[in-house]
């Protein structure tokens, strides 16, 4: 059999062992499982490596337990804007977008934007323009917002009115 | 933010990362993930690095570029080019970071600063291995 491998990641963090029930550790455990499994098996059947790394990345979006897609963190203004790249090492071409809004998986407007346009990188309305003219999946503004993320910012936003030098404190990566 | 490298069949490797950014972020601010070479870079005869963690200390270190030039031009495995680029500019820049990246021959090198970095490999027709704190 010929070589082939994944690894995958989530946000590196400062949470205690202690702050995490055991239910929400399997959570998180099954969350990266699920991920690493679907692009391990794009791979196993001789999928490309920017295929397994979308399915992955796609995975990981879609889990609400995850910084990324459904359950982004929300800006100062209560939106979610999110950030996505990839780069393909055959041909070391790029793919990335900033600051989009529903889009259901910026990792595969990062890809249209590496296959389908001249550019490396669009960001915000042109981004958007761009994801719409691919057909990407849109989602409401809801399907993004997480309970946790808006606990989690509510509280951020308080405290940096408080005291702005508090800003970013809250490092959600 | 999260993320995944990989080595296909054919010898080819790719790097991928996508984020949230920021819980309360400055409206407009773009974070390290989008750009190539500070949260993501690839290239199939050397590495392919994906990167989380405090986005502006990780885009004023070059991160994912660092460790493909510590392989490159140093020698140094994949493991320990990320052990080296995680800490390389503690005093000046410091900073929480987490990297994975993948080499040629499917080794996977990880390394975080901080508690934990949620992550996971599998090579091959091996089991996989999923991790969170030190474990």
């Amino acid at each position: 059999m010929k070589k082939f491998a994944i690894a995958i990641h989530a946000g590196a963090e400062n949470m205690k062992k202690s702050e995490v029930s055991p239910e929400k550790e399997k959570a998180y455990r099954d969350g990266l499982s699920e991920a690493l499994n679907a692009g391990w098996r794009v791979l196993k059947k001789g999928g490309t490596a920017v295929d397994a790394v979308e399915t992955a990345v796609r995975s990981l979006e879609d889990n609400p337990l995850f910084n990324a897609g459904k359950g982004a963190a929300l800006t100062e203004l209560g939106e979610n804007k999110m950030d996505a790249a990839i780069m393909d090492g055959k041909d070391m071409n790029a793919g990335a977008c900033s600051n989009v809004q529903q889009v259901k998986n910026p990792i595969s407007l990062a890809r249209a934007i590496m296959e389908k346009t001249k550019h490396v990188y669009l960001t915000s309305d042109g981004a958007m323009d761009f994801a719409r003219e691919q057909e990407l999946t849109l989602k409401p503004i809801p399907y993004f917002q997480e309970e946790e993320r808006i606990k989690e910012w509510e509280k951020q936003h308080e405290k940096e009115k408080k005291k702005p030098e508090a800003r970013a404190k809250l490092r959600v990566d | 933010t999260v993320g995944a490298v990989a080595l296909d069949q054919d010898g080819n490797l790719a790097a991928a990362t996508s984020t949230g950014g920021l819980t309360n972020q400055m409206n407009g601010r773009v974070g390290d993930s989008p750009i190539i070479g500070a949260g993501t870079y690839a290239n199939s005869e050397v590495v392919a690095v994906s990167c989380t963690g405090e986005g502006e200390e990780i885009m004023r270190s070059v991160l994912a570029h660092e460790v493909y030039a510590l392989m490159k031009y140093k020698g140094l495995s994949v493991q320990e080019a990320v052990d080296e680029a995680v800490d390389m500019y503690k005093k000046k820049i410091g900073g929480d970071k987490g990297i994975i990246a993948m080499d040629p021959n499917g080794e996977v090198g990880m390394v975080y600063n901080c508690n934990l970095m949620f992550r996971g490999f599998r090579q091959g027709g091996d089991d996989p291995v999923v991790r969170i704190w030190e474990d």
